[in-house]
């Protein structure tokens, strides 16, 4: 399995809005990116699970820090318009993620980094994944020791096969 | 932004299978992802939006269409040790993709996608995103028309540049 990651990255400069509410049917989430995009404000991870209530939903989403004040002030106006509950924000997180080609087909590779935190006591606040890539999620406070649990869980094991090769 | 879409992709062989209700604390997703792994249980997206409710939160995954009774199975059998709530599954989606290098800095893509869906009353179930690709779950029996809203939203209008030019 270790070597099939190729790395693992951090990025302390994400913020999150979470629009939280919002009529479940077409045209929703349109409003909600075309005014980001009107805006120029560029978005990293989209995420939208199944919703809780009927007919609901809530869509979150990651910005630059500096342009979380800006992306708030936007979602609280379109709030009416999209007939939508609130908006919520967090600027204490950091997205940790592991990065490797043909990843997400070998099962190991997702529960190997889910243990990695579990392990180092680091809650999973949000998780999303491509083909090549798991991405996560944590307090911001969290992030180097997250890395380092996760490089050691798959990394530490091959570099003492080397050492014990040498 | 026509230039930046490498294409649309449409995967039908996906089925949705959602934990809910799962104590939101380090451990849950490991407990999840390991039992499928151990069972060899390949899984394509894993996406966990922010809790509902305070200290739980749901974690929703696809896997091949002719793994999920297996895999709702393991799911059901774990809830007791999990202290989740339920297992719902979905076997009537497809996962509609757009992929180019480089898409997701650019604001204008992802509502471009959710614009088309819109304008095609098709209803977006649920959203994951990385740097090259945006994923959309909708309905299976909108699958066809989900990718041909998308592809004339992106390519029509580079096509018709071309035939202007001949
Ligand atoms: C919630 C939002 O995604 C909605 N279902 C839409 O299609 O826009
Ligand atoms: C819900 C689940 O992701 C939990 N927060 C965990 O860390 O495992």
């Amino acid at each position: 399995d270790e070597r099939v990651i190729a790395g693992v990255t951090c990025d302390k400069n994400q913020a999150l809005v979470a629009v939280l509410g919002m009529p479940d049917e077409p045209g929703s989430a349109a409003k909600v990116f075309t005014r980001l995009s009107t805006k120029g404000i560029s978005v990293d991870m989209i995420i939208q699970s199944m919703g809780k209530e009927p007919h609901t939903n809530d869509i979150a989403f990651t910005v630059n820090t500096w342009d979380l004040q800006n992306a708030q002030g936007l979602m609280d106006r379109l709030l009416g318009d999209l007939g939508a509950r609130s908006v919520e924000i967090d600027d204490k997180i950091a997205k940790i993620s592991i990065v490797g080609v043909g990843m997400i087909d070998r099962p190991g590779i997702a529960s190997g980094m889910f243990e990695a935190l579990a392990e180092a006591q680091i809650n999973i606040k949000m998780i999303s994944t491509s083909e090549i890539k798991i991405s996560v999620l944590v307090e911001k406070s969290n992030a180097d020791k997250a890395v380092q649990a996760i490089h050691a869980k798959f990394f530490v094991a091959e570099q003492s096969l080397v050492d014990s090769k040498s």
